[in-house]
């Protein structure tokens, strides 16, 4: 039930 | 020198009950302002973290940042063995490779220490930024945690839709569909078993029983728990540790394949 993305396509490495 | 007293060491055991499903190691870094742990999970679809606040210590002392590498289960056994009434103090030299646990008993008459050695972890950070939510939830924790169990039962994700009226956990796989609707309530006086909902616009959002499943480990650290949404956003979980900081979760949604 849909795909999971990582929180990488979200948020940016400091 | 670091040095940090906190008179509760239950708090740790319960911050460490919390994470350490999603975590084997974290770094803790360590500053002026307090200690705090920024870590994803081993496949980086959600990520935790932890503040504690220096004043909300009885003593802290950080004369230089300092960065703490632990392996948390080791850190649990140690915590293991302290009683929850236990002073702990958490203690580093500046460029020291161990750390050590000292806990208290009350009135003295037991004192143990316990060294644990320090690791160097390579860790990514993200930068997180500043949100305005559509929607703020804020219920008590042990429902949200009781909504989660049950809906795990019947499938693998958890659809959260939030309108003004209330919000609504459903979830569907091949037994067939469960739905739990929670109202706001008008419970102004006992605050700890409200409902509340701040809402710009309607959300909803689909997200992994597995993971929302593990951040209700965090339940004995709080009553409430405020989950905030908008579209194509990270969900924040956050419990507030009470006169010492936060512990908030973040979780990818799930998109349509």
């Amino acid at each position: 039930s849909g795909k999971q993305p990582t929180l990488m396509s979200f948020f940016k490495k400091t | 020198m670091f040095e940090a007293r906190l008179t509760a060491s239950a708090t740790f055991k319960k911050i460490l009950d919390a994470i350490k499903d999603l975590l084997n190691e974290a770094s803790f870094d360590c500053s002026e302002s307090g200690i705090q742990l920024q870590a994803m999970d081993n496949s980086h679809v959600s990520l935790v973290s932890l503040m504690l606040r220096s004043d909300g210590f009885d003593k802290y002392r950080c004369d230089r940042n300092l960065t703490m590498g632990m392996n948390l289960a080791n850190m649990a056994k140690i915590f293991k063995c302290a009683n929850n009434e236990d002073t702990v103090t958490i203690k580093a030299q500046d460029d020291a490779d161990i750390v050590t646990f000292m806990f208290e008993a009350k009135k003295q008459e037991k004192i143990s220490d316990y060294e644990m050695k320090l690791m160097n972890l390579d860790q990514e950070h993200l930068g997180i930024p500043e949100t305005d939510f559509s929607c703020v939830i804020r219920m008590p924790s042990g429902e949200f945690a009781r909504i989660c169990k049950d809906l795990a039962q019947f499938g693998e994700s958890i659809m959260i839709s939030c309108t003004k009226e209330g919000v609504k956990f459903s979830t569907g796989g091949d037994i067939g569909t469960a739905n739990v609707k929670i109202a706001q309530t008008n419970n102004f006086e006992k605050e700890e078993e409200s409902v509340t909902i701040e809402m710009q616009e309607p959300v909803s959002l689909t997200f992994a029983c597995q993971y929302l499943n593990s951040f209700t480990k965090a339940t004995p650290l709080a009553s409430q728990v405020q989950l905030s949404m908008s579209d194509n956003v990270p969900l924040v979980v956050e419990y507030q540790i009470p006169d010492l900081g936060h512990l908030r979760f973040y979780l990818a949604p799930k998109i349509e394949e």
